[in-house]
């Protein structure tokens, strides 16, 4: 019963297919990723375009780190030190990890902290 | 995160998703959203991973994350994971992982390999099933035959309960949010309930894509966390995703 809380619950929405009004924000472009290509050069179309979204919100992360550990001890212990596990990680995963800190520009670290934040997330 | 895979009176499997994440990441009080979850909506991307210029599987994804959530095996199976909270969690796993003990894998890159490497509905489940994780979670499988449909309840270590289709019991879809299916979900935090009332209410004769979405657009199954929301028909090997948003008043979670 707690969750039935009008207006923050609603009786099961119709007719809301294809997507449209304000639920809908918008489509999603398509990418390919080609794995006949060295691991380090998949992820170059899809970075390349997102760049720019991908630093802002690995930013976001940092500055919510940074509210927790504002001697930004927290940001340099993911910049020293994850790079030492990326090699730990996988292939293909550790090489397109790489691949994507290179093309984005964005410190290995924080790119891997991304890919293995799930895990992190727990913490 | 809420995922459901069901069956219509004709034998179709339709799986779908939405992908809710950031929660506890910052509030912006001005917009009354989660700063992490609208930071990740420009970065969500549909991926079509060939080899040989042939599909291999397809995905919706977060740009930059080389790890796989949600994803389809055209004409094989669909796969989406939804996190699962235990206290022997991920940091653990971690904890082991620098120490050395490097046997399990990393939830994401195990779900990306069954969608490159498995062949059959069977195959992924075994996989999914018993391969040794560093964080638990919960994986939601569709396969491409009747009663094909599964949740898997992982702990890092063990496959705790695999819960299937089953037509002659009734049960004609499966849907997970957060919680152990057997247990009652987190009083503040029931999605579940709501979710299955839109299913029932659906019904199975009229169980689509088209209907799947309107379940995945009721609030709270659509919150402020929920970033898209993917609809995979494996019978049609197709994956299609929409950036969501949830206008106020809205669940935070």
């Amino acid at each position: 019963t707690t969750q039935f809380i009008p207006p923050y619950t609603e009786e099961c929405r119709t007719g809301m297919y294809p997507p449209n009004g304000p639920t809908f924000r918008g489509a999603v472009s398509w990418y390919t990723v080609d794995l006949d290509l060295p691991p380090s050069k998949r992820w170059t179309a899809v970075i390349t375009d997102k760049k720019t979204d991908l630093i802002e919100m690995i930013q976001a992360i940092k500055d919510l780190a940074n509210a927790f550990v504002p001697s930004g001890k927290l940001i340099e212990l993911v910049d020293i030190m994850l790079p030492l596990m990326v090699d730990t990680l996988p292939n293909p995963f550790s090489d397109e990890i790489k691949g994507i800190a290179a093309v984005s520009g964005i410190p290995l670290g924080e790119v891997v902290l991304f890919n293995i934040f799930y895990e992190v997330f727990t913490v | 995160c809420t995922s459901v895979v069901a069956e219509d009176n004709k034998g179709n499997l339709v799986h779908g998703r939405n992908l809710d994440f950031g929660l506890f990441m910052g509030w912006d009080v001005k917009n009354k959203s989660w700063i992490i979850s609208e930071k990740l909506k420009p970065l969500v991307v549909n991926l079509d991973f060939k080899r040989n210029n042939q599909t291999v599987f397809k995905s919706t994804n977060f740009a930059g994350y080389v790890g796989m959530l949600t994803g389809i095996k055209p004409h094989i199976f669909t796969l989406t994971m939804n996190e699962r909270f235990s206290l022997d969690g991920g940091y653990i796993g971690i904890l082991e992982w620098i120490l050395g003990q490097r046997d399990g894998m990393w939830m994401s890159f195990l779900t990306r390999s069954v969608l490159e490497n498995a062949n059959s509905y069977e195959e992924a489940k075994t996989r999914l099933a018993q391969t040794k994780l560093l964080a638990p979670a919960y994986f939601i499988l569709g396969g491409n035959q009747t009663g094909q449909g599964c949740i898997i309840t992982r702990s890092r270590l063990l496959s705790i309960d695999i819960l299937e289709i089953d037509l002659k019991l009734g049960r004609w879809y499966v849907l997970e949010t957060n919680y152990d299916h057997w247990k009652e979900p987190f009083f503040l935090d029931d999605r579940r309930t709501p979710a299955k009332k839109c299913m029932n209410q659906t019904t199975q004769t009229n169980i689509s894509l088209k209907t799947i979405y309107d379940v995945l657009s009721t609030k709270p199954v659509l919150n402020k966390l929920t970033t898209y929301t993917t609809l995979m028909q494996v019978s049609e090997g197709s994956l299609e995703s929409y950036i969501r948003d949830c206008p106020n008043p809205c669940m935070p979670w």
